[in-house]
């Protein structure tokens, strides 16, 4: 599921703003 | 043990129904004062008509823009929610997949102006009329509908992040591989949920009305689904080429 949803992932890896 | 109804104190209610207001009015993209401040800006008429004679793919491609902001803004939410970070990376992404237009519809409320039936949108408040050219006049009805009678709820922010936070830790999705932990998380909001309720006096059935409200959610989203699987049928370059990677991997 995390191969298929890269760019969801990386928004859910990067820091809280 | 399975047992899925944790012991918590009034305290522990408390901070968590904070720390989920505080993490909705972070990334709620718009406050209501500058809403309100836009509410007296509709679209013109040669405006709603630029809209409608927009090609149907031109016009997809802004709306899907648009969500897709406003999906950012919850996956910012959801990180914020206690507890959320802690399950697992695939139930973190199992839970935005299936519940990040949920929020987004919850949270249209917010920028909907009932009396003109109109929802903020491109800079304006648009009508359903604006969004002819999609096409799919019967889910914009339905969308209108529910905005409509979310509004009719008068939930406050604090209420409105809570029953958010509660759609998005929904533990019957499918894939779920911690789904114990995400019925525990989720028990919690709805026991917070339940504790701000009395607090702020609402009457006696507004949790059951908003449980309610989560089965109209699951049928607007499934019809987008739908709505986009004929749109792709038809033009599957402009979802290949045009549309925002974020949406492609969330509804493709």
């Amino acid at each position: 599921l995390k191969e298929k949803h890269k760019i969801l992932h990386q928004l859910l890896q990067n820091s809280t703003s | 043990n399975g047992d899925t109804s944790p012991t918590v104190s009034m305290a522990e209610l408390d901070h968590q129904a904070q720390i989920i207001s505080k993490s909705h009015l972070e990334t709620c993209q718009y406050l209501r004062e500058e809403l309100q401040q836009m509410s007296w800006q509709n679209f013109l008429q040669d405006e709603v008509e630029s809209y409608q004679s927009k090609p149907r793919e031109v016009m997809w491609q802004l709306c899907a823009v648009k969500i897709t902001e406003a999906i950012q803004y919850v996956v910012e939410f959801a990180k914020r929610i206690d507890g959320f970070m802690d399950l697992c990376q695939n139930d973190q992404i199992v839970l935005l997949k299936a519940g990040s237009l949920e929020v987004v519809f919850v949270r249209m409320c917010r920028m909907f102006d009932s009396q003109n039936n109109t929802v903020y949108f491109d800079g304006k408040f648009a009508g359903p009329d604006v969004f002819k050219a999609l096409g799919c006049d019967d889910l914009i009805t339905s969308v209108f509908d529910f905005a409509k009678s979310m509004c009719s709820l008068h939930l406050s922010e604090d209420e409105l992040a809570l029953f958010s936070a509660f759609v998005l830790l929904s533990a019957d999705r499918s894939w779920l591989q911690e789904k114990l932990q995400v019925e525990k998380l989720q028990q919690k909001t709805q026991l917070a949920l339940q504790h701000v309720l009395q607090k702020n006096q609402r009457e006696d059935g507004l949790l059951n009305k908003l449980r309610c409200k989560v089965s109209a959610l699951r049928s607007l989203c499934s019809r987008h689904t739908e709505k986009l699987s004929a749109f792709r049928a038809v033009y599957p370059d402009i979802v290949g080429t045009h549309f925002p990677p974020l949406y492609k991997e969330l509804f493709g």
